[in-house]
């Protein structure tokens, strides 16, 4: 129980930092247990520093540095005990695209470090470019819903309504 | 475990049976507002075993049922079935004929979900034990629906505690 | 008290319908007080029928959906008391490409009807490049913000830090 | 009334004198993510008179003074003005030289806020009632912050009613 939680902790930790300073390319952050000493009552909170700026709980940084944190968070725990598909439904909104382009490396390197397969529901050209083939939803009859395989150099016709 | 295909029957906007299939590394899903992308993981979460209504955006769960159109009428049940393939786990309610199994929910107007695996009818829990011994279930954190990173961020810390769960 | 939000319930609910038949092409909805008889205690549900589909509460629409809902009810409130300004942090984040220009289209509309200055706040080129003009904040200095004016040709140099 | 312009020093990440005019018609502000956009909107809510730090992503109303970087020590104070002219409103608390009137706040570290409307100190509640009469306030709905739009969708009915009243 409380000794499972505690190494999954340790684990989780360890990925988070590394994954963070990936994504903002520098700075740094931690996790922590508050508001209890046992960790089976306690919260979890998340402190971040970006590079160049003071170290901060995660409700001080902006819309984008939170999503990031988040991002990182996600697959510090999923680096832990990787699962056999993994579904993120437009979680790159909030990110410039900068921000997006490291979100899509990170893509990458979980995607080469596991045998998890991904599914990116995404509005974002960046993101779209960077996949290994699309999908398409569309609603030609209104309010019925078909699935088209889509190429990707046609991607951006799908997502212009 | 691989997750090789998922297929749509009834469920929400996919009234016409509809079949994903779900290949290794990055696959994007795009299209406009509305047009069912989100629908896609409320199926597979569905049947998986997700048992809360309000977590894939109803009341009821007769909600996830085709509920028709101005031109389409409405549909008494709704079915997803799920392939799976590479089974390693031991704790396989039933025997597989090749290496992959195909895990079906169907749903009927107010006589609520009936669940089974190779055809034959199991319990919800067997269902979500089969996707457990796997580390996956319709709450892992690696299922991120939408608006669930702005919850992540504005939750409090010790619902916040409840990811690190997943993980151990 | 009670007088007066019946009245404005009355002026913004029209404003409502007819701003979402605008941001959404068609359909109807409208608001309705719940559980409480009396307006002062009571809530306020938005029921929306997209064009084709069925009539439902805003929690079964999708995610932009719900966002071009939720921008009808703030203009309807706007229009029925319009503010010396108006600031917009990010509300198109979740729109594709078509309702992004619907939603500038009803800004234009606002600004065509009131004297109201507007602030938008956006990653989106679209809405960029249907702005009056615009401001850029740049980090050279990190951790230090400093404004800056934008050409519009060059606005997409900026967006991608 | 119309809003001018509004002048930032040692607000947030704003540290350095920084002037936004504020034009007619539609302005876009734009830049990558953590440079500063929605710091301004937080400039303009508290200028109006915000007091609750938590609205403003802060724990405590020191927050928003400039907490210094590897470059630059923390400020001891900050102070946002907010140039506002065409009041139609009689209940002017000061006498405006022209047309246009400053409305400026400013926090020592440790000692709270002080607001004055034309050089003379006045109340939290003056500058708020100021606000009041030409129909905006830091709550208005018409300043939609990042998340808020979530919110407003997410939230209770009961909670969400809350909307009209500034309409009424
Ligand atoms: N039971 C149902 N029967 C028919 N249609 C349904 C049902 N449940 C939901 N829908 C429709 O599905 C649509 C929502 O689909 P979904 O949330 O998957 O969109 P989306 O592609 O994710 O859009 P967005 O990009 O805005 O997030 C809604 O318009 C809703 O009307
Ligand atoms: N008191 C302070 N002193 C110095 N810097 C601060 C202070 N308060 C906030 N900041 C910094 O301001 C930055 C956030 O700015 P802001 O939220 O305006 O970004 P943004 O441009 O809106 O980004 P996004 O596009 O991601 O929403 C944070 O990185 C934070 O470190
Ligand atoms: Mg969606
Ligand atoms: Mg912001």
């Amino acid at each position: 129980g409380r000794g499972k939680l505690l190494s999954a902790f340790n684990q989780v930790n360890q990925n988070f930092k590394e994954l963070f300073k990936t994504l903002f390319g520098g700075g740094s952050s931690n996790l922590m247990f508050v508001e209890s000493q046992d960790p089976l009552e306690a919260g979890l909170e998340i402190m971040c520093q970006p590079p160049g700026k003071k170290l901060s709980s995660l409700s001080l940084l902006s819309g984008g540095e939170q999503t990031l944190a988040a991002i990182s968070l996600i697959f510090a725990v999923f680096l832990a005990r990787p699962s056999p598909i993994c579904v993120l439904d437009e979680v790159d909104a909030p990110l410039d695209d900068a921000n997006v382009v490291r979100f899509c490396r990170l893509l990458d390197e979980m995607n080469s470090k596991t045998e998890t397969r991904f599914l990116i529901i995404t509005h974002n050209p960046i993101t779209m470019a960077r996949m290994n083939r699309l999908f398409g939803v569309t609603m030609e009859e209104k309010g019925v819903s078909q699935l088209v395989s889509v190429d990707l150099d046609r991607a951006e016709e799908l997502v212009e309504a | 475990m691989n997750f090789n295909r998922l297929r749509l029957n009834g469920f929400k906007s996919f009234v016409d049976p509809t079949d994903l299939q779900i290949l290794p590394g990055l696959t994007g899903i795009v299209g406009p507002n509305g047009c069912g992308k989100s629908n896609l993981l409320d199926a597979l979460r569905w049947v998986m075993g997700e048992n809360r209504p309000t977590s894939m955006r109803g009341d009821g769960m007769d909600d996830v049922i085709f509920g028709g159109t101005d031109l389409r009428p409405a549909r008494a049940f709704a079915e997803v079935v799920l392939e799976v393939g590479d089974l390693e786990s031991a704790t396989m309610p039933v025997q597989a004929i090749d290496d992959t199994v195909e895990i079906v929910r169907k749903i009927n107007l107010e006589s609520g979900s009936v669940y089974r695996i190779e055809g034959k009818e199991v319990l919800a829990r067997e269902v979500r034990m089969l996707f457990a011994d796997s580390s996956i279930g319709s709450n892992s954190p690696s299922l991120v629906r939408q608006g669930q990173i702005a919850s992540l961020i504005n939750e409090h810390p010790k619902s916040r505690r409840k990811i690190l769960e997943e993980a151990a």
